[in-house]
């Protein structure tokens, strides 16, 4: 699965997700990717693209809840994104990149690793697969 | 006045920390070349919209990342390709799935988004679409990889559905026989 999330100076945001599946899936299966809510979601506040096992992020809604969580408790972004990877979804299951309207990133995952990269105005930039390289 | 940032990914899965250089480099090479694509397009003032789109569609040319190119195999040995894309501003989206010839499935989605009053086509209607608006496709063995081809075997093997970057392994199949490792 690839996914891209992006805001610009003006909080315009957007998200999005394409994928090839599972390897060796039932024909006909269909996953979280083009599920909005799910594996994609903006609004607003945020932008999510998800990545992982396609069912565990429908059940768990994993997109839409960093939304709901900013909309309607308040969280930051990272806390958001923190809590989803966390507490709604199976460890091993899924990772995730985010962007904020005001600019935050964030790129949580509870597997062993996650392809991903990011950049921001202020002159952060990762690329990175693992935790903490 | 807020400051543009940009995040993107390939996939998540149980990626072996010793994952060779030669597995390793060419993704964070397109990881890096994603990226700069995407900070040039938003430092222009392209619209989010088309950044996301600008960069999944380079994401899903590269060979070694499970989308487009490089999608995986169903247990048929074909492809069925996904995706989906949202505006924050409108929530406008557009999602297809069960593609088996479009080069770039993102821009199909968006098309879904821009061009119908729906948001969701699938299988042979979203390919008709594709067809219907002049969008690239291809033979679906353009998308036929010699290691996707190796990686359905090896998966087929241990009778397991696999997830991006995953290395199967002989455990006991599931009782559903649709089961996942992660």
């Amino acid at each position: 699965t690839v996914g891209c999330v992006a805001v610009d100076s003006a909080g315009n945001l957007a998200s999005a997700t394409s994928t090839g599946g599972y390897v060796n899936k039932m024909v006909g299966r269909i996953g979280d990717t083009p599920v909005i809510g799910a594996g994609t979601y903006a609004n607003h506040l945020c932008a999510i693209s998800a990545t992982g096992k396609g069912e565990d992020i429908i059940r768990g809604t994993v997109a839409r809840d960093v939304a709901a969580l900013m909309e309607y408790k308040g969280l930051s972004l990272t806390e958001a994104a923190a809590y989803v990877v966390d507490q709604s979804v199976p460890r091993g299951s899924c990772g995730l990149v985010a962007v904020s309207a005001n600019g935050e990133v964030t790129m949580p995952f509870n597997t062993t690793g996650m392809f991903r990269a990011c950049a921001s105005e202020d002159g952060y930039s990762e690329i990175a697969i693992w935790p903490n390289n | 006045m807020v400051g543009w940032a940009i995040a993107l990914h390939g996939g998540a899965g149980d990626i072996p920390i010793d994952l060779p250089d030669e597995r390793r480099i060419p993704r964070e090479s397109a990881l890096r070349h994603c990226l700069d694509l995407g900070i040039s397009a938003l430092k222009s003032g392209k619209p989010p919209l088309d950044v996301a789109e600008l960069v999944v569609r380079e994401l899903e040319n590269h060979p070694d990342f499970n989308a487009g190119k490089g999608s995986v195999l169903t247990a048929q040995g074909t492809v069925e390709m996904e995706a989906s894309i949202m505006d924050g501003k409108t929530k406008r989206c557009g999602a297809v799935s069960g593609l088996t010839t479009v080069v770039n499935p993102i821009s199909l989605a968006r098309l879904v988004m821009e061009k119908t009053p729906h948001i969701y086509l699938a299988f042979d209607a979203a390919e008709a679409f594709a067809r219907a608006h002049g969008v690239e496709t291809v033979d679906s063995s353009h998308f036929i990889t010699p290691e996707n081809i190796a990686r359905l075997k090896q998966a087929k093997e241990f009778n397991r559905v696999q997830l991006d970057y995953t290395v199967p392994s002989p455990k006991v199949p599931d009782n559903c026989g649709d089961s996942q490792i992660g």
